[in-house]
């Protein structure tokens, strides 16, 4: 799976996710991609979400819209993504991971599994990463 | 308004030779997707940007290096939402385009849809002429690797060379 987050210079935001599901699935199987609120939400007053993991988890949890409702709530993004992420696997027993940015453009990057590939361009600074708590950060 | 882009990969158990590529591919993305927005573009041209830049990504699991179904086959799902308008566009079960997201995006601009799947996708891709790739043009080697060893192991989730048997969960 595969999903940006943006925020243009008119203060503008959007989400995309993209996926080939599961190995092996049974034909028709939809995960959570398509899904609004669970992989994917986009709100200008609040900010947004692209999800990527179990997606019948993911779906049950509404996990995008959760993030979301945990920051029109008045947490910032990365406790807001890391909660939800939490109590959904703490719940449901799978994993999952998630990025999402808030109308500020503040960054929260979020995963329950061992690793989720990730990276962001925000001025002249490309930060990355896909273990766990850890980034690296480049000049461009 | 300083402007942001952010991406992402699969979250999973990725083994450590996958790192690289996919660390490079969500660089790319986001570098992409950014100078989107620096040519005048919005959030949402933004965001396919970087989509569509990974979709093209062999060692990403959307378009070109897609995992396969139970028969073999290339199934993809993808959504865009525009955060102004609250306008969203979404397809599921589509076979044999290149670019999933970008077929979202029209039926967000295009329908009066949220959501499209299957055969109704796919005809509507052809109202809208989107180019139709031959059938398994977007199968890769890796992938039919990772589908055998998948009926071989009787259903786990499994990465090919992968000594774990957890890969990317979605």
């Amino acid at each position: 799976t595969v999903g940006a987050v943006a925020l243009d210079f008119n203060g503008h935001i959007a989400a995309a996710t993209s996926t080939g599901g599961l190995n092996g699935k049974h034909p028709g199987r939809v995960g959570d991609s398509p899904i609004i609120g669970s992989g994917t939400y986009a709100r200008d007053d609040v900010g947004a979400v692209s999800a990527t993991g179990h997606g019948e988890t993911i779906s049950k949890w509404c996990l995008a819209h959760s993030i979301i409702t945990a920051m029109q709530r008045g947490a910032d993004p990365q406790t807001a993504t890391e909660t939800s992420l939490n109590q959904m696997t703490d719940k449901l027993k799978e994993t999952a991971g998630a990025i999402c940015i808030s109308k500020e453009g503040k960054v929260g990057i979020g995963m329950t599994t061992k690793r989720m590939s990730w990276a962001y361009r925000k001025g002249d600074e490309l930060v990355y990463g896909i273990d766990k708590g850890k980034q690296e950060v480049e000049n461009v | 308004m300083e402007p942001i882009v952010l991406v992402h990969g699969g979250a999973g158990n990725v083994r450590d030779s996958r790192v690289p590529p996919k660390v490079a591919a969500v660089k790319v993305a986001a570098i992409r997707g950014y100078e989107v927005l620096e040519r005048g573009g919005s959030a949402v041209d933004a965001v396919e940007e970087a989509v569509r830049t990974m979709e093209d990504d062999e060692c990403m699991n959307s378009g070109h290096g897609s995992v396969l179904n139970s028969e073999g086959k290339v199934e993809m799902d993808s959504s865009i939402m525009n955060g102004a308008t609250m306008d969203a566009g979404c397809v599921a079960v589509v076979r044999d385009i290149a670019h999933p997201v970008s077929l979202a995006r029209m039926v967000m601009e295009k329908t009066p849809y949220v959501m499209l799947a299957g055969e109704g996708a796919m005809g509507f891709a052809k109202e809208m002429d989107v180019e139709m790739l031959p059938p398994g043009a977007l199968v890769t080697d890796d992938a039919q690797k990772a589908l055998e060893i998948y009926k071989q192991t009787g259903g786990v989730f499994y990465e090919i060379g992968e000594t774990e048997t957890v890969g990317e969960v979605g």
